[in-house]
């Protein structure tokens, strides 16, 4: 209740059991929004490697911390707006490789139901590093990015367009590609893993293996891994009264 | 006889105390009626503390303005508790002797954000409003 006067200094205060204190630090983490103590999964040493994701969101919490100045880029802006930003890390990666007839692609499946519940989507992007090229020398390549809406085992898949870029085989650094659109049948299908897929193709139309383009999966070091991140605009928290 | 219609009183806004209503803290620290006038502090939350730093990326704690003292300003004369008002009371809860209750009605509040691990090693930027007391009703 409301702050009295604070009991004279003569009057025991009482320290909490442990019980109570856990109680008092769920409360805790409730007023912070998380609905119990996270106990990630401790990564083996090998993989205390600086990762791709934590990296960037560092980055971003720099960013969001500072989020004052005026010459706010996109995604700067895009941070503004968001008041939980989520990378997904945890991913399935399907590979329809060279031994294929053409065409071929990528494949990237995400587990939806990390998703916190009630939060509005207000951007999503999928990251994926490139490196250069050996073997498609000086071409242009056009990447494409699908949702893998229905897979069907007599047919090919029903996809949905997401996004197209376009780049030189020797480029090298973050291809950021936007997802936004796919999160409209994220909130209906929660229990269903989201499915996205990577094309390349060259000028004339031809497919490509997206790791001869020089695009990077699962095999690649820990810090340039591909995953996704999520700009999330939460509801309006309930105001609560102090106990 | 018609009663003379009842004077209604002003509704009284529901507004964040102004900070210069009060008597400042130069003012002497005994106010009019010899009271203990409460005095501002920098609170520091640290998730260190609260051995967090096993999941929580950064920071490494936040601090706040806090009065200790009988404030002009309850807490309960302002509707929205912010975040922070909270977090100091179940602080005080844990930790009686250093950290006092929240006591005032702040009337500037900045927002803190908090990077950590989810339990399914996902990483997550939250930003909480209203979390970080900059000013608040006594002072």
């Amino acid at each position: 209740g409301g702050p009295g006067p604070r009991p004279p200094p003569s009057c025991p205060q009482r320290l909490l059991g442990a019980r109570e204190r856990r109680d008092m630090q769920r409360e805790i983490l409730a007023v912070l929004g998380l609905p119990g103590r996270p106990r990630p999964r401790a990564p083996p040493a090998a993989a205390r490697l600086p990762a791709s994701a934590p990296l960037f969101m560092l980055d971003l919490y720099h960013a969001m911390a500072g989020d004052d100045d005026e010459d706010a880029g996109p995604l700067e802006r895009r941070l503004g707006r968001a008041d939980l930003v989520m990378s997904f890390v945890n991913m399935v990666e399907r590979d329809r490789a060279l031994d294929h007839q053409e065409p071929h692609w990528k494949e990237f499946h995400f587990d939806l139901t990390q998703i916190p519940a009630g939060e509005a989507v207000t951007a999503a992007e999928f990251r994926i590093y490139k490196e250069p090229s050996i073997h498609l020398l000086n071409m242009t390549l056009h990447v494409s990015m699908f949702e893998v809406v229905q897979e069907h085992s007599n047919r090919e898949s029903d996809l949905f367009f997401l996004d197209l870029q376009t780049l030189r085989a020797g480029d090298e650094g973050w291809l950021v590609l936007d997802v936004t659109a796919a999160s409209d049948r994220w909130l209906l299908n929660r229990n269903k893993d989201l499915g996205l897929r990577l094309c390349v193709e060259t000028e004339d139309g031809h497919s490509v293996d997206p790791g001869l383009a020089g695009l990077l999966g699962r095999q690649a070091p820990r810090s340039r891994q591909p995953f996704m991140v999520t700009f999330f605009r939460a509801s309006p928290s309930p105001t609560r009264v102090p106990r | 006889a018609v009663r003379p219609p009842k004077r209604r009183q002003p509704k009284k806004p529901n507004e964040l105390p102004h900070p210069n209503k009060l008597p400042g803290i130069f003012d002497d620290s005994h106010g009019s009626r010899g009271r203990q006038l409460c005095r501002r502090h920098e609170l520091y939350v640290s998730f260190q503390d609260l051995g967090w730093l096993d999941w929580v990326i950064a920071p490494q704690g936040y601090s706040a303005y806090y009065c200790d003292g009988e404030c002009s300003f309850p807490l309960d004369s302002c509707m929205n508790a912010t975040n922070h008002a909270i977090l100091q009371s179940l602080v005080h809860l844990m930790k009686p002797d250093t950290v006092p209750k929240a006591c005032c009605a702040p009337t500037k509040l900045s927002a803190t954000s908090v990077l950590y691990y989810d339990s399914s090693n996902n990483v997550i930027l939250r930003k909480h409003r209203n979390m970080v007391v900059k000013a608040c009703g006594c002072h």
